[in-house]
């Protein structure tokens, strides 16, 4: 099946996003 | 179980599993069968997005910053970081040495990837331990089939890319029948990069 892939990038990006906060 | 299921909450991005964060403190001088083994892990809770991992782990202590001997593991949902657990009983870990002040880093870059599925061995990963020692710090990555060269080659080969070790990083092959009969986690077959 598929996989939820996420690159080095993308997972940091997500660090800053306002979902996270 | 009774406890509620951990999903991505709205507008997060979803990992391809569920993890489970623990951590263990071992006693000088305590023997490590696994039964005392088990006593001492506690678990810290379980993530199911991206968003939630990051709440979880930047609350968390980084390697650097733990004192004695002491590990934090990172599992996917509903194994435990044992070898005798069933998802983990026919398989292995690779097992990367560094010296002091290099743990903090390729915990982190070992556990994105790990996250991100940049392995690409299917479900194989089990999960990764960083282990906090007074000379030197120790990370391992376990894996299912400890017999599939394919897969700890190609684990092994990711490795070395995420986490940019300096040359002459000593990487060793473990399977847990071989762990648990001996004992010691970090003996055996070395692989120097």
């Amino acid at each position: 099946g598929t996989r939820i892939i996420y690159d080095r990038k993308f997972l940091m990006d997500c660090r800053n996003s306002p979902v996270t906060k | 179980s009774k406890r509620k299921a951990v999903v991505p909450g709205l507008a997060e991005h979803p990992l391809q599993y569920n993890y489970t964060f623990w951590y263990s403190r071992r006693t000088l001088g305590c023997p490590t069968s696994s039964q005392s083994y088990e006593q001492n892990i506690k678990q810290i809770g379980t993530f199911a997005s991206v968003e939630q991992f990051w709440r979880f782990y930047s609350h968390m202590v980084r390697p650097r910053d733990l004192t004695g001997h002491s590990d934090f593991h990172l599992f996917t949902e509903g194994i435990k970081p044992m070898g005798e657990d069933d998802a983990s009983k026919n398989g292995g870990k690779w097992i990367i040495r560094l010296r002091k002040g290099l743990a903090s880093r390729c915990w982190e870059n070992l556990i994105l990837a790990m996250l991100g599925e940049q392995f690409m061995v299917g479900e194989e990963i089990c999960g990764a331990v960083v282990s906090v020692h007074f000379q030197e710090d120790i990370i391992s990555i376990w894996n299912k089939t400890a017999s599939d060269q394919a897969t700890t080659a190609r684990i092994w080969d990711m490795l070395r890319r995420v986490l940019n070790l300096p040359p002459n990083t000593i990487m060793e092959y473990k399977t847990h029948t071989d762990s648990i009969k001996d004992n010691s986690s970090f003996r055996n077959t070395k692989i120097t990069l």
